[in-house]
């Protein structure tokens, strides 16, 4: 099966 | 003080509708370049990133930079009050908690102005960083529209895979499977027909059919849209907002355990 990811996953906190 | 005049201000209407179904609240960021809004979702799987740059006012006065929270539900609402032909301005005071719109219409007969309460908004600022794509697909906003409208019949997830032949998007659901493949097409009479893929190398990705189709709200603004892939990053599907900026959508894949 396949997870659903995040933004913040690949974006870092600026 | 803040002053922002546009003269198509059937633009704001449009950003309004093809946001506010994504996200609730948003602090909207106007600075020397533009008035701009980035906010992800609840669930933290979709962001959207909105530029509409200072030059596309007809005026724009904003004296230090300004962070207005909004609900965009409550915004939409109001904006729904301008005639698609209206003037919208948009007014703030420092300190203030209020953000004014004011509606003129066409033959300046008619002259609004709507008051809306501001909110604090806790949101993170993300960096987005800028990227090497594998591929980059151009193709009619109105056709990306249809082909996720249909596919979400279907199933409820769709894999984009972009190789030499062109751009699939496929689907699997219990009643069936479906494929539609979108092949490079130049030889339109304007333009915006065109279907242009550029691959650096071959891309698959799965995302979640609900979140492109809510992004396909901003179709009215845009009769193309660039859909930009990568091995493992979040697809940017990007609405160009004529003169002014973009809208753009990013959402983070699907992936397998």
């Amino acid at each position: 099966g396949s997870k659903q990811s995040t933004i913040t996953k690949f974006f870092g906190k600026f | 003080m803040l002053e922002l005049r546009l003269v198509q201000g059937s633009l704001l209407k449009k950003v309004l509708e093809a946001t506010k179904d994504l996200v609730t609240d948003a602090n909207f960021d106007c600075s020397a370049t533009g008035f701009s809004l980035q906010a992800m979702d609840s669930s933290h799987v979709a962001l959207v990133a909105l530029l509409l740059r200072s030059e596309g006012f007809e005026h724009y006065r904003c004296d230090r930079n300004i962070s207005m929270g909004m609900n965009l539900n409550n915004m939409s609402k109001m904006l729904k009050c301008a005639g698609n032909d209206d003037i919208i301005t948009i007014k703030g005071d420092d300190g203030s908690d209020t953000v004014t719109f004011m509606f003129e219409s066409p033959n300046q007969d008619k002259i609004s102005d709507f008051e809306m309460k501001l909110m604090d908004i806790d949101s993170e600022h993300l960096g987005i960083p800028e990227a090497e794509y594998h591929a980059i697909v151009k193709m009619p906003s109105s056709e990306f529209q249809r082909i996720c409208k249909d596919l979400s019949s279907i199933g409820d997830t769709v894999v984009i895979s972009v190789t030499k032949e062109g751009v699939k998007f496929s689907t699997r659901g219990d009643i069936g499977t479906a494929n539609i493949v979108c092949r490079q097409n130049k030889t339109v009479d304007k333009p915006e027909e065109a279907t242009i893929i550029e691959m650096n190398e071959p891309v698959s990705l799965t995302f979640a059919l609900r979140y492109l189709n809510s992004f396909t709200k901003a179709t009215p603004l845009s009769e193309s849209v660039t859909v930009s892939l990568s091995s493992e990053l979040p697809v940017v599907v990007e609405y160009k907002i004529a003169d002014m900026g973009y809208i753009r959508f990013y959402l983070a894949p699907k992936i397998e355990d």
